[in-house]
């Protein structure tokens, strides 16, 4: 058997509304230390990879591991009929359940609804846990502008890093521009910027993914930014107490 | 011209 109870099931909806635009079908995969799910989007550029741990959960119980297919689209219709502030608990009875169950709880209704499951044969990437030689910490908000307000300009953005801070820029048949974020040590640890570089790096990536894992912000003020030369990018966004989502995304490279 | 690469270039299929 399967238990999973959000104490706050607006977060659950969140990193669902987050992942939405990324991927469409998805396994979600469950055992003893938490809930996982890794998925590609469907042009093989950019990966999603969600880890919910264990202790992050109201309730869990899981006796043996079990993946679970879904429809994103699907999954977003029935927690529709949640609200934002209702504890969500997922469960599943059998070994190899066919359906995965929600019941939405608030302090004057309970709903249940079962949701079909899928048998999805998903291409599984090997992420390497590897040290990155540049790591970018900036508020997610600042992110989200930047990439929006260069995404006007050009298709392409390119992240460039160094002792000073990051800088982002843009060139494109108008002309071009960049934006440096410099380094600081607020109190507030929302609007710190960190970059610890051990290396500088300088790389282009498509602007229109970081767009879209931008809908990822809603989960912390804070993003990491973790970059390689010539390497995919992972941007990072920590779920406090629970975990992290992270999404990665392969660089532009000069032909 | 920048090119866009696909991840399985830099991850493996598991």
């Amino acid at each position: 058997m399967f238990e999973a109870k959000f104490e706050d099931g607006g977060l659950f909806k969140k990193i669902v509304e987050a992942i939405k635009e990324l991927v469409k079908n998805v396994n979600l995969e469950a055992n003893g230390t938490g809930i996982s799910l890794q998925a590609m989007d469907t042009s093989h550029v950019a990966l999603v990879a969600l880890q919910l741990n264990e202790k992050g959960f109201k309730k869990y119980r899981c006796e043996k591991s079990l993946t679970m297919g879904l429809s994103i689209e699907n999954l977003q219709k029935i927690l529709k009929c949640s609200g934002n502030d209702d504890q969500i608990t997922l469960r599943t009875q059998d070994e190899e359940p066919t359906t995965l169950s929600f019941t939405f709880e608030s302090k004057n209704r309970i709903s249940e609804f079962q949701l079909n499951l899928m048998s999805l044969d998903q291409e599984q990437l090997g992420v390497p846990d590897t040290e990155y030689s540049s790591v970018v910490r900036m508020p997610s908000n600042e992110f989200t502008k930047i990439c929006r307000e260069l995404g006007n300009i050009n298709e392409a953005i390119g992240i460039e890093t160094s002792k000073e801070g990051i800088k982002f820029y843009v060139k494109g048949d108008i002309g071009e521009g960049q934006v440096s974020v410099k380094i600081n040590d607020t109190e507030k640890p929302e609007e710190r910027v960190e970059c610890e570089v051990d290396e500088p790096v300088n790389l282009s990536f498509a602007v229109r993914y970081f767009n879209l894992f931008n809908k990822a912000s809603a989960l912390s003020s804070q993003v990491i930014l973790s970059m390689s030369q010539d390497q995919p990018l992972v941007i990072e966004y920590i779920i406090e107490e629970m975990g992290s989502l992270k999404l990665y995304l392969a660089p532009k490279i000069n032909d | 011209y920048l090119q866009q690469i696909p991840l399985s270039t830099f991850f493996p299929s598991r």
